[in-house]
This record gives structure tokens, C-alpha cells and sequence, in this order.
């Protein structure tokens, strides 16, 4: 554990916390893909498995249960509770681009061709790309609220200390995961765009607004 | 060889 893994952890803690926040106390899921959500929710789910067969800190743990628990609540938040305000014709991103190739990727480049850890890499490929149809949508729709970017700011930012984390990671132990890295890096590349949105607009107060 | 040790990370 370094100080980058940890602020990335609860980074990612944040926003998915500050994600369930929007849409509890707006009552409305407005802006928000259902379809990213899902991901999410499969992704944690997928890598998650391990909860079962092996601990490694009540840290860990802990924050396993969280974050599946938040993705679980989130989904259901969209599709039930405030179904009625789900943007659905927006959010029209074809997920079976993105699953069907990453599914076929964790077979083919994996560290051990075993059941769990071939969907371990599968959740690894699939959340470097889960966001997507989130950004189609704003891209869509040209605008975003100013706490939906927040929201993605902090799981941008969370990517980005991974990165960190990972760098440290190589220098003072040695370690490093090729896999994770390399998806770690393209989820923070697509991130790059709207960090610059983030910081040019948000950060002066302006809405995030899409040129037409 | 690649010994393949487990996740750590969230």
C-alpha cells in the first residue's frame, strides 16, 4: 500500500459515492448511462470473485464489498427506483462492441488460462472501456451536469494515481502487471479530453457544454 | 516463467 494507491482508492470511493448522491437526492438518473453503470457493476462483479477464495486484508475486502454493493445499488437506482427519468434514447452506445471483443481478448492475453483468472482480465480490458458509453452520451447530448463531471473527474483521477501507484509500485518493489498497466493507461487516455473540459470550463464555474 | 501469485489491487 503507497499514498497513491490509497487516494486512488478512495477516489474511486467518491465518485461512485458521489454518483449514488446525485441521483438520490435529485431523485432523477437524468445524464447518466445506464449501459456504463452496468459494466461497472460486471466489471466489479467479474474481478471480485476472489472475495470468495482468498483474502488478502480486511482493507480490501472491505472496499470489494463496497464498491459491488454501490455498482449493485446504482443499476438499480436506474432501472427501478427512478426508471422514469432514465435518459434511454441517449444512451444508445451498442455495449456489445465493447464486451464481445474484451471477452475475447481475456481469453487470448491473460496471465494463466484458468476460469478465475481469465475473468479477472476480463473486468481489467472491460473497465478500461466501461466508461464509454457515459462519454458517448455526453457527447450526444452536448452537455453534462456539473456533478455528473465531477463524478467522472474523480474516476479519472483514480485512474491516473494507479498510475502512479503502479510506477512506485516498479521502483520500491519490483512489481508490475503488465496487463493492468496497459488497460490501466488506455482508460486514462480516454479520460484525457474531458479532463481538459474539467479544468478549462467546470473548474471556472462554466457548465460543460459541447461546441454544436 | 510467469509465477502468477494473485491480486492485490482493487
Amino acid at each position: 500500500m503507497n499514498i497513491f494507491r490509497l487516494t486512488g482508492d478512495l477516489s474511486h470511493l467518491a465518485a461512485i459515492i458521489i454518483l449514488l448522491l446525485k441521483i438520490w437526492k435529485s431523485r432523477s438518473c437524468a445524464g447518466i448511462s445506464g449501459k456504463s453503470q452496468i459494466l461497472f457493476a460486471i466489471v466489479f462483479t467479474t474481478r471480485y470473485l476472489d472475495l470468495l477464495s482468498t483474502f488478502i486484508s480486511l482493507y480490501n475486502s472491505c472496499m470489494k464489498v463496497i464498491y459491488i454493493g454501490c455498482a449493485y445499488a446504482t443499476v438499480y437506482m436506474i432501472y427501478m427506483k427512478f426508471r422514469a427519468t432514465y435518459d434511454g434514447n441517449h444512451d444508445s452506445f451498442r455495449v456489445e462492441f465493447l464486451v464481445v471483443p474484451v471477452g475475447g481478448l481475456a481469453v487470448l492475453i491473460n496471465h494463466d488460462f484458468s476460469f478465475m483468472e481469465i475473468l479477472w482480465t476480463f473486468s481489467i480490458y472491460l473497465e478500461s472501456v466501461a466508461i464509454l458509453p457515459q462519454l458517448f452520451m455526453i457527447s450526444k447530448t452536448g452537455e453534462a451536469e456539473t456533478i455528473t463531471t465531477h463524478y467522472l473527474f474523480c474516476l479519472g483521477l483514480y485512474r491516473a494515481l494507479y498510475i502512479f501507484n503502479w510506477v512506485w509500485r516498479f521502483y520500491f518493489e519490483g512489481f508490475f502487471d503488465l496487463i493492468a498497466i496497459v488497460a490501466g493507461v488506455v482508460q486514462t487516455i480516454l479520460y484525457c479530453d474531458f479532463f481538459y473540459l474539467y479544468v478549462t470550463k467546470v473548474l471556472k464555474g462554466k457548465k460543460l457544454s459541447l461546441p454544436a | 516463467a510467469m509465477s502468477f501469485e494473485g491480486h492485490d489491487e482493487l
